[in-house]
């Protein structure tokens, strides 16, 4: 996957933090201090569908010139996330127990194009 | 969207940066709650003594790694991703109810965020006692069930114990705690008899590191499939 950079245009992971003590959350979330709410955002042109990332290979390449040659009859794909892992959270519920949870999927690591 | 331009997926324009922050910032806190199942942040908690925490913490650590060596693999280690149903741990510390000289009720309450959702996988209470004296000392543990018919309690079960040197006891409440789930009232309620001359069962300081308190281990329920013919 790629990671954003100020000037780049095709898909990459944005990443994006959340200071729970920024938003006031810290007296009942314990662990961790904030959440990476990373996103995966930028165009996603034809010759680069399916391509998490860089290409990588000679029938990649290929497969993008076939693409590339056809997309005035196709439409972009997606950027979406590619990896992800859980949140985990140590915090207190209303009854002040302390619980501990790992969210699945709530955190993305990589993006790549559909 | 690029700046100044239109999202071409739901024609919102882009929004400037202040709000854009504003709006994601937003989606974090709704997206942590619905997947927390609470429909408000709670509100702000009585957190225990440090003390009571940390050794409850630790007592934790080596349940689990007991278990985890006596049965490898029979007991789905909570903290393992990838397990793709959300699990939880629960810590519930004691609060003291009624109590005589040498009789006590304690009563752990649970939410029903995580009581209406989840299935239980394991339940433990956690007693410690104080140098009980020379001897075998006999301790009776009582959990209490409401009583449907009135607003008295009636004992679910009773455990006779035989103290015989200080520390820690661990005593499975996991039915008491799976029958609590189904019920209005999520507070679970236990009630410690010691023998006259020990005083009080429970540690004279609520902030005392020794303060009982239980685990909950709990899985997030399937969710229902619907099979297609």
């Amino acid at each position: 996957g790629v990671d954003c950079s100020a000037d780049s245009r095709m898909c990459c992971r944005q990443e994006f933090f959340v200071d729970f003590k920024e938003i006031g959350w810290e007296d009942w979330i314990i662990q961790p201090e904030g959440y990476h709410m990373n996103y995966c955002a930028g165009l996603c042109p034809l010759h680069m569908a399916g391509v998490p990332g860089l290409a990588a290979s000679f029938h990649t390449a290929v497969l993008n010139r076939i693409k590339a040659a056809s997309a005035a009859a196709a439409v972009d794909s997606c950027c979406v996330p590619t990896q992800r892992r859980p949140l985990s959270l140590l915090y207190y519920d209303r009854d002040s127990n302390i619980v501990k949870t790992d969210i699945p999927d709530m955190i993305v690591d990589s993006c790549g194009c559909t | 969207a690029a700046k100044g331009a239109w999202c071409p997926a739901c024609g919102v324009a882009a929004l400037a940066p202040g709000s854009q922050r504003d709006a994601l910032l937003a989606l974090a806190k709704q997206s942590i709650l619905a997947k927390l199942r609470l429909p408000a942040r709670p509100s702000v908690p009585h957190p225990p003594s440090r003390g009571a925490l940390l050794t409850a913490l630790r007592r934790m650590r080596a349940q689990r790694s007991d278990t985890a060596a006596a049965t490898p693999g029979m007991l789905r280690d909570p903290a393992q991703p990838g397990m793709g149903l959300q699990q939880y741990e629960i810590l519930s510390f004691a609060e003291s109810g009624s109590s005589a000289s040498h009789r006590v009720h304690l009563h752990f309450r649970f939410s029903q965020e995580v009581a209406g959702s989840t299935e239980i996988l394991q339940a433990t209470l956690y007693l410690f006692w104080a140098a009980p004296g020379p001897g075998a000392q006999p301790v009776t543990v009582r959990l209490l069930q409401p009583d449907p018919a009135g607003a008295n309690m009636t004992v679910a079960s009773e455990t006779r114990l035989e103290v015989q040197r200080s520390g820690w006891t661990t005593l499975d409440v996991g039915a008491a705690v799976r029958s609590l789930f189904g019920q209005e009232t999520l507070r679970l309620t236990v009630e410690l008899e010691v023998p006259e001359d020990w005083g009080s069962p429970l540690p004279t300081d609520h902030s005392d590191s020794h303060w009982p308190f239980v685990v909950v281990q709990a899985q997030a329920r399937t969710p229902h499939r619907v099979h297609r013919r």
